[in-house]
């Protein structure tokens, strides 16, 4: 079979090609990399987690790309992410040390149905894929699923448009999968939702005008951040709470999670520079993943470095 | 595969609340199709909508009757995924 090393990270793969990358990376990386499944979508596809790990029972970051199927960009930098571990684990002091202490989890296929529906029917599907009784309309946004506010404004009951919340809390098996994992694991300290397009770096909420107790914090490594991750390319990021910095928005993913106690929970909007959207074209999939990793690289330190 | 030809995305440019207001009545109107790649959020941030080839006309004057500025910022999305699909082609050729 393919190795890692002759895959070709600056182009789009399939829901297969990512799983068999997925495989190899497992088998080439005995000692620090598993598979984890933590669940099937609605149309049976696994959720894979890839999980980085050094020994037991240690604190975790999570990672997850392509809750919304079509930004394309968030799955292949995640498998870019997944390389980059393995190649600088034991070279990289910061990486070597994280991983020392902590393990990292990637979920770079979190909304599968949907991402193979955008490869065989519609390029621009953002939703799962569940029926919705009653309606001609099928899918349900993962990202207004989430029981943090949910059913509040910021999202929709009408399961014809891209907000649709669902019909209840938790009631997307890809969502509900991440629930009962983060649930059973009970020490994950960070945690990175990734989106695209907008350059942004969001933290909690999104939900309420509230600020989170934990917001000046969040604010000044959201800053620290996205001037990392300027620093490569000068690609511009704006920061701040969701709903000051974008628009308010119920049910979300990472306001679930600070209030299920993870004080270090971010989302991204990455790249695109204004010209591409949904549609960025292949040759920006690695300078993307690298400005990211140099932003995720400091979210990482800090959780790391500041355990609760 | 959906086909997406002759549709464009349009880049639009709030300068007021109203400005605001007025492109977010659009989602209501299902009618139209439209897909909304960025929502409308605030003054100063640019919306993104994909517009079917159908509606262009009608999306347009309604900005423009309005005096709501944009660009089109991509000129037919089925161009861009085109190339997208001979990208993935040709790599999938060249690591076989």
């Amino acid at each position: 079979g393919r190795s890692t090393n002759s895959f070709n990270y600056a182009a789009y793969h399939t829901f297969d090609e990512i799983n068999a990358f997925i495989d190899n990376l497992v088998s080439e990386n005995p000692n620090l990399v598993s598979k984890i499944q933590i669940g099937s979508s609605y149309e049976g596809r696994p959720l894979n987690v890839l999980k980085f790990s050094t020994g037991p029972n240690r604190p975790a970051f999570w990672i997850d790309t392509g809750i919304h199927s079509r930004e394309w960009v968030t799955q292949a930098s995640a498998v870019w992410f997944a390389k980059k571990i393995v190649t600088d684990f034991g070279k990289d002091p910061s990486l070597t040390n994280t991983l020392n202490q902590m393990d990292i989890l990637i979920e770079i296929v979190t909304n599968p149905d949907g991402f193979v529906y955008t490869h065989k029917s519609d390029r621009m599907w953002r939703k799962t894929r569940s029926p919705n009784s009653g309606s001609l309309c099928v899918g349900t946004d993962p990202n207004r699923n989430w029981d943090a506010g949910f059913g509040g404004p910021g999202s929709s009951s009408n399961p014809c448009t891209e907000t649709y919340r669902g019909r209840a809390a938790h009631s997307e098996p890809e969502v509900k999968a991440i629930v009962d994992f983060v649930k059973s694991h009970g020490n994950i300290k960070g945690f990175v939702s990734i989106h695209s397009y907008s350059q942004m770096l969001l933290f909690p909420y999104g939900y309420t005008n509230t600020r989170v107790p934990d917001h000046d914090e969040l604010n000044a490594v959201s800053k620290k951040a996205i001037t990392a991750l300027a620093s490569l390319y000068g690609t511009a990021y704006t920061y701040g709470s969701i709903i000051s910095t974008i628009y308010q928005a119920s049910g979300g993913t990472i306001d679930w999670t600070y209030n299920q106690g993870i004080k270090h929970s971010y989302s991204f909007e990455l790249r695109d520079t204004g010209r591409y959207g949904f549609a960025l074209p292949a040759n920006q999939i690695i300078p993307t993943a690298e400005e990211t990793w140099l932003a995720l690289t400091i979210l990482i330190e800090h959780t790391r470095d500041n355990l609760y | 595969l959906e086909n997406f030809s002759g549709q464009q995305v349009l880049r639009i440019f709030p300068t007021d609340e109203a400005q605001v207001n007025l492109v977010r009545a659009l989602e209501d109107e299902e009618y139209l199709q439209l897909d909304f790649w960025t929502s409308p959020s605030r003054v100063l941030l640019p919306i993104d909508i994909r517009v079917p080839l159908h509606h262009l006309q009608s999306v347009k004057v309604y900005l423009e009757s309005n005096s709501i500025q944009y660009s089109i910022m991509i000129h037919d999305v089925q161009n861009l995924l085109d190339e997208e699909q001979r990208d993935m082609r040709r790599n999938r050729a060249s690591e076989d």
